[in-house]
């Protein structure tokens, strides 16, 4: 009903749009390669 | 597929930190992604408490993870805005553990198509294939039912599918987002060398002859049976609903066949707890006396106590008759003991008995509550597909109710809402911080085989919704009047869910409905205590501090061993680094070049040393033939 909230706003993003959708370039869509600080 | 390298592997049990950053509802899902974990794998994890390296879950930008342990002391992995799902969660740690994505393996294109004009420019990367010197699949198929693997839309630039899948039944099964498949876990417990888990304890469906081990009573009046059907009902059984000609067991007590009081018990085998707590779930059916009744009882074996001793647990009372029902027992064990299965007949009359299958015992939390849905598939895509729950009340006292929407052709939606209780005055408001956990069911009858289907929410005391109101304020302050089925009055808040819960194809991929039965599994905890820190112990020893001073090249790692830093170098089958920085590249075929290069020199010096020497020798030789030619002929000369 329009009373109820949606979190996902009518849309099934996958790990993958939730990235692009943020403007992140990773790996593979969700891994980071490059070296952690310590 | 594996990133090769024993230097990546975690310890089985991973300390981790809940950082501060994350939400409140995100913190709650990890817990319950590591209990699938624990359910399903060897793989543990437990609050960081000083240990060398750990994870530290971060709300960074987005859903993301490092490949492996890097060995880095503090490992990010980032479960941002509306990623807080868990098979997210379930997705990104494995990628921590050492997982690529499914279709990068070497053999994708066996059995995936990439449409690579349908990617958006500059993402074709994200396609590449990883060859076995980098990746190892761990002999196991290619699995298009992989929580690590694309779905057909990934990456793609309009609207037709950037994976097509070259048996094309699966081409809407790539991408789920439920939970572990087999093949995840085959995988997962390969690579960890994992032989049992933290929680599991035994599953049941009958279809063996032994009976998962379980014994008849003693001292009762009657034997529970092992049928494929009983007189009086069910007609099959509900592992697989009569699906298999010739299998489909399940144990039956005929209370028709004995005296009204009358009792049968089956004990399970002797089962060894770990965690004190244990939930025991099974489907039960009932085509006897409405009196009928299901006792539950452990017999616990305390030391010394040989014999056991025999607590009554919980009593099942007024089992519906003429469909399997499904029941959880919550059990707190901490001893060695056996579950007890009493039946025990009723007054009433009697044509059948009950019937118990698809025993499972975890040491995991019973949902509080479940929601059965029968005659489920009329209401799919239905004008009449929009469903509410009966009332729930949840441990602290807060009423609820679930709505599922069925009306779209496409997607099932779930939401939850507070509504008006008997406790309301007694309550906190607007409700803080409670978690409903919203789970479809997959009715496997093993539950490590499952892929429930689950989404959580949690109550935010601060929100406020349009009107200015909190959202989860009293029902009866901000809510609707609406009516149940009998014409009672209530007060529903607004509903908070989602509308892409679960599509109606992976409801049909799996056992979500079985003989038209739906159930939705309910838990509304409290998470309050989620909002403090963890604990953060200062690390211990100088593990950092030492390999800080260090660097590894050419994706070395550092190590601390002997009190020394030092670099483990990265290796294939025939190549490899090494020295103290990772700095020297091998490889099987410069090796091969140098022995060859060394047996040349080696067998071109000593054929100079031979052909020298011999050359000597000769020369020498010559010398003294003539000398001894000359002193010959002067002695001639002599003696004529």
């Amino acid at each position: 009903t329009p009373e109820d909230f949606d979190i996902d706003g009518g849309i099934d993003q996958d790990i993958f749009d939730i990235n692009e959708d943020l403007g992140l370039d990773l790996f593979e869509g969700d891994i980071k390669l490059g070296a952690q600080d310590r | 597929n594996s990133i090769i390298g024993e230097m990546y592997r975690w310890p089985h049990t991973i300390p981790y930190v809940l950082e501060d950053s994350l939400d409140i509802n995100a913190k709650g899902v990890i817990l319950n992604a590591f209990e699938r974990y624990r359910l399903k794998t060897c793989i543990d994890f437990k609050p960081w408490s000083g240990e060398a390296n750990y994870i530290s879950v971060i709300k960074g930008s987005g859903c993301w993870s490092y490949v492996g342990n890097r060995h880095v002391g503090r490992q990010e992995l980032s479960i941002g805005a509306n990623c807080d799902r868990i098979a997210t969660v379930q997705h990104e740690f494995l990628h921590a553990l050492g997982f690529w994505h499914e279709q990068s393996r070497s053999d994708r294109d066996d059995y995936v198509s990439i449409i690579w004009d349908r990617i958006l420019s500059g993402r074709e990367h994200n396609f590449n294939i990883y060859d076995d010197e980098v990746s190892d699949s761990l002999n196991v198929p290619y699995d298009y039912t992989s929580v690590m693997h694309y779905s057909k839309t990934a990456f793609q630039n309009g609207t037709e599918p950037t994976i097509v899948t070259r048996i094309s039944d699966f081409e809407d099964v790539i991408g789920q987002r439920m939970d572990f498949s087999d093949y995840d876990l085959l995988k997962l417990n390969r690579l960890y060398n994992c032989t049992s888990s933290l929680s599991f304890m035994d599953s049941c469906n009958f279809e063996l002859e032994n009976v998962c081990g379980m014994i008849q009573g003693s001292g009762d009046a009657a034997d529970w049976q092992r049928v494929s059907r009983a007189s009086g009902g069910p007609e099959t059984d509900h592992s697989n609903m009569g699906q298999c000609e010739g299998s489909g067991f399940f144990m039956h007590f005929d209370s028709s066949s004995v005296n009204v009081g009358a009792t049968a018990r089956l004990e399970s085998r002797t089962l060894y707890p770990k965690r004190g707590f244990q939930c025991l779930q099974f489907f039960l059916y009932n085509s006897g006396s409405e009196d009928d009744q299901l006792n539950i009882y452990v017999r616990e074996y305390p030391a010394g106590n040989v014999d056991g001793s025999l607590t009554l647990v919980e009593e099942l009372k007024e089992i519906p008759v003429g469909s399997w029902q499904l029941y959880h027992v919550t059990l707190n064990v901490a001893n060695t003991f056996r579950v007890v299965f009493e039946g025990r007949r009723g007054s009433g009359a009697s044509l059948g008995g009950l019937s118990i299958d698809d025993i499972n015992l975890s040491e995991t939390r019973c949902p509080h509550n479940i929601w059965h849905i029968r005659n489920f598939t009329q209401f799919i895509g239905s004008p009449n597909g929009s469903l509410y729950s009966p009332p729930f009340y949840s441990p602290k006292g807060y009423a609820y109710q679930i709505y599922l929407n069925l009306e779209s052709t496409t997607n099932v939606g779930i939401y939850f809402h507070l509504i008006s209780g008997a406790n309301d005055d007694q309550l906190q408001w607007p409700c803080p911080w409670q978690q409903a956990t919203m789970t479809f069911l997959d009715q496997n009858p093993d539950i490590q085989q499952r892929m429930s289907n689950q989404r959580s929410i949690t109550t935010d005391p601060f929100m406020t919704t349009d009107d200015g109101n909190y959202l989860w304020d009293r029902p009866s302050r901000v809510g609707q009047v609406v009516v149940f089925p009998n014409g009672t009055e209530y007060s529903r808040g607004r509903g908070y869910g989602t509308s892409a819960f679960i599509t109606y194809e992976r409801l049909r991929s799996r056992d979500f409905i079985k003989g038209d039965d739906a159930f939705i599994l309910l838990t509304v905890e409290d998470v309050s205590h989620l909002n403090s820190t963890q604990n953060q112990p200062v690390p211990t020893s100088s593990v950092d501090d030492l390999c800080s001073e260090i660097t590894c090249e050419n994706d070395g790692i550092c190590t601390v061993r002997n009190g020394k830093a030092e670099c483990r170098c990265p290796s294939g089958k025939d190549w490899w680094y090494s020295g103290e920085r990772c700095e020297k590249r091998g490889s099987t075929r410069d090796t091969i070049v140098i022995a060859a290069s060394s047996t040349a020199a080696v067998f071109a010096a000593m054929l100079i040393v031979t052909l020298v020497s011999v050359y000597c020798t000769r020369k020498k030789y010559r010398k003294k033939t003539s000398s001894n030619t000359t002193a010959m002929t002067l002695e001639t000369q002599h003696a004529f």
